[in-house]
């Protein structure tokens, strides 16, 4: 089973 | 005051169709150097717009002070949708704007529609994109590419993208059974917009959710072309280029658990 990545594990908040 | 003319409505109406099914409520962000930007994530963190539309996207334009206008996508798309894609489109917001005024003009018919467009305060997340390194880019038709997303959609809810040196390979696993399309690099000198490059440092294989494609390719009217960067266990960068811009999506891969 495949687990969708969020994108705030890879960009920070400005 | 801002002022932005687009030569047509078609720019603005295929733009907000592209993104309004990905984020309901964006800020657009107006400034006289840098035209018109928006940064959006969707409700799930897992896909986010970035648009560039410089000041040369539009026939005039000028913005005497930094503004940030709130919108509700669908309301801007209704309001969109009353302009025809040839006429004048022009987007008018006073320095303290409550409301965006948005005018369309038929020169051939004297016709003159206006519309003005109640603004919200919205309090959205800003993410700090820096430019990637990538293992590989791919620019292919955006046609194509919408194809295979909406094709293989139908098999399974992920994509896997695969990437060579001379190809591209779509690989779907779902409960009716599996599916994979593979486009060959090609370089087609009569018409270099069908043309498939992949400029490669590293192969890649990476993995999708396909309804987050589906709404990326909801862009595919606005370019000929898509260019897609990837890189190992990160986000994806898709970039439709517009005259003088840009709509770019970054989509988070999924993983094995």
């Amino acid at each position: 089973q495949m687990k969708q990545a969020s994108l705030l594990s890879f960009f920070s908040k400005a | 005051m801002l002022e932005g003319k687009f030569e047509t409505a078609s720019t603005m109406k295929k733009v907000i169709e592209a993104i309004k099914d990905s984020v309901k409520l964006c800020n657009l962000n107006c400034s006289q150097n840098d035209g018109i930007t928006v940064q959006a994530i969707d409700d799930s963190r897992v896909l986010l717009i970035a648009l560039k539309l410089d000041p040369s996207c539009f026939q005039e334009f000028r913005c005497d002070k930094d503004l940030v206008l709130g919108l509700d996508l669908e309301s801007l798309s209704k309001i969109l949708r009353q302009g025809n894609p040839e006429d004048y489109l022009t987007l008018i917001a006073e320095d303290s704007p409550d409301s965006l005024l948005i005018v369309f003009e038929d020169s051939k018919k004297d016709r003159i529609s206006e519309f003005s467009l109640k603004l919200m305060d919205i309090d959205s997340d800003v993410l700090t994109i820096d430019e990637m390194e990538h293992d590989c880019a791919i620019t292919l038709p955006a046609a194509a590419f919408a194809k295979v997303a909406r094709d293989m959609k139908t098999l399974s809810e992920s994509l896997q993208i695969l990437v060579t040196k001379d190809s591209v390979k779509f690989k779907a696993d779902g409960s009716i059974g599996t599916g994979s399309v593979i486009l060959r690099a090609r370089t087609n000198l009569d018409d270099t917009k069908e043309s498939i490059l992949i400029d490669l440092n590293k192969p890649v294989n990476l993995t999708f959710g396909a309804k987050y494609l589906n709404d990326i390719v909801k862009a595919t009217p606005l370019a000929d072309t898509v260019t897609i960067k990837l890189t190992d266990k990160a986000p994806a960068m898709f970039e439709y280029k517009l005259q003088g811009g840009f709509l770019r999506y970054y989509l988070a891969p999924k993983f094995e658990d």
